[in-house]
């Protein structure tokens, strides 16, 4: 399984419809100082379902959604859809194609999808728990997280191994 | 537990003996009453340096075994793929080649996105996606190939 | 207390836009009923986008957010020497480049002493000094000049 | 004023004695890593009346002796000084240069140096207390320490403010 296509639509600095391809192997993303790279490592996050908005650096659900800059005005809406090869059927889910979306408005409310038809944040989040993705620790490692490993407690580190057993 | 612990103490002293070229390293659980309880020590001697308190490592060092640590869960139990974000901050020119070698010797079974902002690591990967902001506050996404990306990295 | 923060907030906008090429920022007292214990917040705007809580910027934009708060104390209370032990870490090129050019514009009359290992910004000093390990585990120092140094670098 | 030469002998990584020459401008340290540059940093700050080891990454007081490596075998005491330029006396003292020196031993005790006299911790202290240095916060940053400024408490923020000025 592996990620192929992320489809981002004002969450955070993404304005109009973003499109990314990625590749099976190695994928390098690149560019100045707040250009927007840690956002689309927070798109991910939050396609996979983090329910903690402070995981992504927000304080509020809504925090994720464009705000505007000096010449554009805010969106009501944040839109991230992934779609991922299931071709070895690592996600239990009889397709070979597997797209997840997230929506959320300014009201707050919330809005999950899986191949089109409407689910519970729920369901996303159980489809990945036996992949070892969408878990803190070792797979997703966002910016400044890498210490974690070392500095934690020794219990937290025994927490990791036991997630990824 | 116990036995996962075993296997990645083995998949760990491996792994980071390959990524500091020497050294050894341990994992073990906490000495505490209860065993369902404990927490795990990590331990590490640097090629050449004694055993001391993880503090005292420096910063590269310790991001280089945190990295060997990760990698060494990575290989017993891959996942789909992998999200880095800018993880090689602290690394020298040096141990920034190793960690993208390393990259490299896995990317045949599972994927990887990795951030950088430095020059030696864009060698790391085939494709290469440049973000930037033409328009101020609006970010924007190309497919670049590795000349390209040499002088967009910023 | 109160006349000094005027002071500082005075310094902080002028070396924030001077640092950022643009932008805003402000610091102000809590709005707390105990003026004497009130906490300072930092307010700032980057230049093209909308103000927004601190947590939303970048590592880079938060880097240089913090290099500049530094540079406008040390700019109104002057230190004998400052000593930055890899500062620069999360900054890319350009902000690295403009980081090093601060640092020369304030050397005439403060010392600075500063660990980096990021070509760009050995080429703030006239001083370099090389510390290694010919022997594993034990450091030593050896000063470069400039030249020899760009030279090493290739 | 300005810090003229440090000496280092037995502290960290630092075994046989190493003097540095800096220059009155911008001095640059760079190296590869775990090559000394942070223990270097270490040296300055302990010199400088450092009380709190943890601040230098140890755990107890005698961590910054110098403790072996696979062919050297460990030291019994650590010594640092510092000379320190004092042609526009910012140091309440009566001379043109002052030197600082400070050595621990396996024992703990530890032992202090003003122009080669014997002081006390607190005489180091106090010499340095209306410069500005030695005071964590502003002049002198530690590897990983810069982001404290946004991290803290606005109530931290007040605090290196107050220590400024
Ligand atoms: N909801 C939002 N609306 C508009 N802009 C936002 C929003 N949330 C964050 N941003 C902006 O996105 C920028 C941060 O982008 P990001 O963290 O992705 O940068 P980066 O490319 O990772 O940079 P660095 O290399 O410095 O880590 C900030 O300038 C921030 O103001
Ligand atoms: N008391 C001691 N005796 C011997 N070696 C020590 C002692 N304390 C620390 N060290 C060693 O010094 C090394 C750390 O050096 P230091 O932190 O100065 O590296 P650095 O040059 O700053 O590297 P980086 O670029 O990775 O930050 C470690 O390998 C550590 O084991
Ligand atoms: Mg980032
Ligand atoms: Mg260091």
């Amino acid at each position: 399984m592996y990620l192929k296509r992320l489809g981002i639509r004002g969450f955070k600095s993404f304005v109009d419809t973003v499109e990314i391809n990625f590749s099976p192997g190695t994928n390098i993303i690149i560019g100045p100082n707040g250009c927007g790279k840690s956002n689309l490592v927070d798109a991910i996050r939050w396609a996979l379902g983090e329910s903690n908005v402070r995981n992504l650096r927000g304080l509020k659900n809504e925090d994720v959604i464009f705000n505007g800059t000096d010449s554009r005005k805010a969106l009501g809406m944040a839109y991230v859809e992934m779609t991922l090869d299931n071709g070895d059927h690592i996600l239990p889910i009889d397709y070979s194609e597997v797209t997840v979306g997230r929506k959320i408005f300014r009201s707050g409310e919330s809005e999950f999808y899986l191949n089109k038809s409407r689910v519970r944040m729920r369901d996303i989040a159980d489809i990945f728990s036996g992949t070892g993705l969408g878990k803190r620790g070792y797979s997703i490692i966002g910016q400044g997280e890498l210490e974690q490993v070392l500095n934690g407690q020794p219990i937290d580190r025994r927490l990791i191994l036991e997630e990824a057993s | 537990f116990h036995a996962f612990l075993l296997q990645v103490n083995e998949s760990f002293k491996r792994t980071f003996t390959e990524i500091f070229d020497g050294g050894e390293a341990q994992l073990k659980l906490e000495t505490q009453d209860n065993p369902l309880e404990a927490g795990v020590e990590i331990e590490v001697k640097i090629p050449g340096k004694k055993i001391q308190a993880l503090s005292l490592l420096s910063g590269g060092e310790r991001a280089l075994t945190c990295i060997a640590f990760i990698f060494s869960l990575l290989r017993l139990k891959p996942t789909p793929f992998c999200l880095f974000d800018e993880i090689d901050a602290s690394l020298d020119e040096t141990n920034l080649i190793r960690f993208s070698d390393f990259i490299k010797s896995m990317a045949h079974r599972m994927q990887f996105i990795v951030v950088t902002h430095r020059q030696s690591a864009i060698e790391a990967g085939e494709n290469i996606y440049g973000v930037t902001m033409p328009e101020k506050g609006i970010s924007s996404v190309i497919a670049i190939n590795i000349s390209e990306a040499k002088s967009l990295a910023g």
